[in-house]
């Protein structure tokens, strides 16, 4: 058999590996339960149905690792040297993040142990803040025009505040500045009490 | 332009039109689509009002008139490749779906790909004309994405060589398909067809709905809007009864199953032949999803950096919101989703485009790896998508709250990807029949390929944790 690999937290292709095998385990998971339905004398139908929740943890798991896997492998198309290096954080941060929120997966195949998810926490945070700097290029870089975003708080020239009271001022509420209800209802209420 | 955004971008560490150019495939995309953002949004033809503030009305009214615009515009700027048309349209609606939406990308896709030679030549122009307005009817409303549980039927009458549809039960009524209710005057029905004394399942059939001239509905069609619903608030949702409604033999599109004169039913080569669509169609929304998040993203990040509240170290002036670590970690994962996102529908488009090429030869072996995938990255990435948008609304307090966000519409714009063109807990399990079969084959020794080949080799290889 192929060395065992051992899994690098900081490396993407060993994170890929990792992906992969948490799929194929929840893959087995869900076929197993499917037999051991079976030969509880259940119909194929009402084996699949009786399995149908470890299937779609073992789809969520391969579509998982697909993601993974492609981001890793569009990394290999950037020839610039900056945009590698942040496009690897973010590649990273996706891979890592998805292994915390799904830390029992991977627990459960034996393919981390708890100290591990800790160091995945910590180098998390140190994600973070690496990726700080260029959060604001980062969006940027979706080039979405204002009249596209149509978002007051999103507007390219950071410009909210002025921009949010011109809109709430254009609110048709506001096209007078008493409103007809307040002649029609509330003042007449007055004199009945 | 706010000081805060200032300074953030002097502290961009790589150069932010090259990367612009990657996500677009290449400085010349780049380039083209702000070309037609400019066509666009310097036009007075397309000035608005602002939808929040209209009536549901109004806002159909508007977006019929902009819809109108934009075909004589396409024809005026000899725009014509499909995804330049997509992204005229989606820049003139602002992104907002709009009523032309199916009878352009399901109602001409449809007569393309299942009309014969015959029945392109009489309906193809017309609806390329809008003197045709179609759309696409399928969902009922007792039954969804689970299709051949649908009730509406299309029986062959040899005598006149007519079908006659029928929607024979309420829970039959044709429920759901945008510009149904107001705009369209025919409308492709799945029915399942009778003939012979036999049912031989879903089949598709053009049936005009409204007069071509007065646009008031036909004999037998009882038609409308169902009202207000979760966001597409231009477009009209409708219903659809048929009540025994006879329509000619040759409007049932035969490009690949056919029914003769007497009524002798010849079947379809392939029961994968809609897989292509769908495939394509899944693609699509899998790129939307990632526009939505970048949208979202974009707006939750800019705002964090101009937003200050509260204080990290006591006595300082109050800080933008995005130092904060929780702010990092609520929004950061996203912003690498989104482009993990995007870069997932860019590979499913053109593994699509690759493949399209052997379907039309008759070579379906990618096709079922591709649509199973296809299946389950469409439900993933709208799942994760639809918590994500969220979590960038609530990030931005109580403006996320205010539509002048923007961020109230992109939820209810997004949310409906979970449930349409397949309800992403039926596509999982359709992705999951694959990657069982897969599993089986792989215990059985078979070397499988593409993206379930892990299975062969999972047995062998096993991965130690690292000592730590």
């Amino acid at each position: 058999a192929a060395r065992p690999t051992v899994v690098d937290i900081n490396d993407l292709a060993s994170l890929v590996e990792v992906y992969k095998l948490r799929a194929a385990n929840l893959v087995q998971l869900a076929a197993k339960s499917i037999q051991q339905e079976l030969q509880n004398r259940k119909s194929q139908a009402d084996a699949w149905n009786s399995s149908a929740t470890d299937l779609v943890r073992a789809s969520d798991a391969h579509c998982h690792y697909v993601v993974v896997k492609l981001f890793t492998e569009k990394l290999g198309e950037i020839n610039d040297t900056a945009i590698h290096s942040v496009l690897s954080t973010l590649a990273l941060l996706y891979a890592l993040h998805g292994i915390q929120q799904n830390s029992g997966d991977f627990l459960l195949a034996g393919l981390l142990r708890g100290p591990q998810v800790l160091q995945i926490s910590v180098r998390i945070k140190d994600l973070l803040s690496q990726l700080r700097p260029n959060a604001v290029a980062l969006v940027d870089s979706f080039d979405i025009h204002d009249n596209k975003l149509n978002s007051v708080l999103g507007r390219y020239d950071g410009n909210v505040y002025e921009n949010l009271f011109e809109w709430a001022r254009s609110s048709p509420l506001n096209a007078t500045e008493v409103h007809e209800s307040f002649h029609k209802y509330l003042k007449p209420l007055r004199a009945k009490l | 332009m706010n000081p805060d955004i200032i300074k953030e971008r002097q502290n961009a560490t790589f150069d932010v039109e090259k990367l612009i150019n990657i996500l677009d495939r290449g400085p010349e995309k780049t380039k083209r689509r702000r070309e037609i953002e400019s066509l666009i949004f310097n036009d007075p033809d397309f000035k608005e009002e602002n939808p929040n503030f209209l009536s549901r009305s109004e806002r159909y009214d508007q977006a019929v008139r902009k819809s109108v615009n934009m075909i004589l515009k396409l024809r005026e700027y000899g725009i014509t490749d499909p995804e330049e048309i997509y992204y005229y349209k989606r820049c003139m609606h602002r992104n907002r779906p709009e009523p032309l939406d199916l009878h352009l990308g399901m109602f001409l896709p449809t007569l393309l790909n299942q009309a014969t030679s015959e029945q392109m030549d009489h309906f193809f122009m017309p609806a390329w004309n809008l003197e045709i307005i179609g759309t696409y009817a399928q969902t009922e409303m007792g039954h969804g994405t689970h299709l051949r549980g649908l009730e509406t039927t299309a029986t062959y009458d040899p005598a006149t060589q007519e079908f006659v549809i029928n929607s024979p039960t309420v829970s039959s009524i044709k429920w759901w398909p945008g510009g149904l209710g107001k705009t369209s005057n025919h409308a492709i029905v799945l029915a399942q067809l009778h003939t012979q004394g036999n049912c031989h399942g879903l089949h598709a059939f053009i049936v005009p709905i409204r007069n071509m001239d007065t646009h008031i509905p036909l004999p037998g069609i009882v038609v409308g809007d169902i009202g207000p619903k979760f966001g597409f608030s231009e477009v009209d949702n409708g219903f659809l009864k048929l009540d025994n409604v006879r329509i000619p033999r040759d409007n049932m599109l035969m490009k690949y199953a056919k029914v003769d004169p007497d009524g002798t039913y010849m079947k379809p080569p392939s029961a994968k032949l809609t897989y292509g669509t769908m495939v394509f169609i899944r693609s699509l929304i899998v790129g939307e999803a990632a526009q939505a998040l970048a949208k979202s993203c974009t707006i939750a990040i800019r705002y964090s950096a101009v937003r200050h509240q509260s204080e990290i170290r006591p006595g300082e002036p109050e800080p933008q919101i995005i130092d904060y670590q929780t702010q990092q970690y609520k929004l950061f994962p996203l912003l690498a989703m989104t482009y993990a996102f995007t870069f997932v529908g860019q590979y499913m488009k053109e593994t699509y485009h690759r493949i399209s090429g052997d379907i039309s030869q008759g070579d379906f072996s990618e096709l079922p790896e591709l649509h199973a995938l296809s299946a389950g990255l469409k439900a993933f990435t709208t799942w994760a998508a639809n918590g994500a948008v969220e979590v960038c609304r609530m990030s931005c307090g109580g403006h996320g709250y205010s539509c002048s966000s923007a961020l109230p519409d992109i939820y209810v714009e997004l949310t409906p990807m979970c449930t349409y063109e397949g309800e992403n807990t039926v596509m999982m399990l359709q992705t999951a029949r694959y990657l069982v079969k897969s599993y089986q084959q792989a215990k059985a020794g078979q070397q499988l390929s593409g993206s379930v080949s892990y299975l062969s080799d999972a047995e062998q290889r096993r991965v130690q944790p690292q000592p730590v």
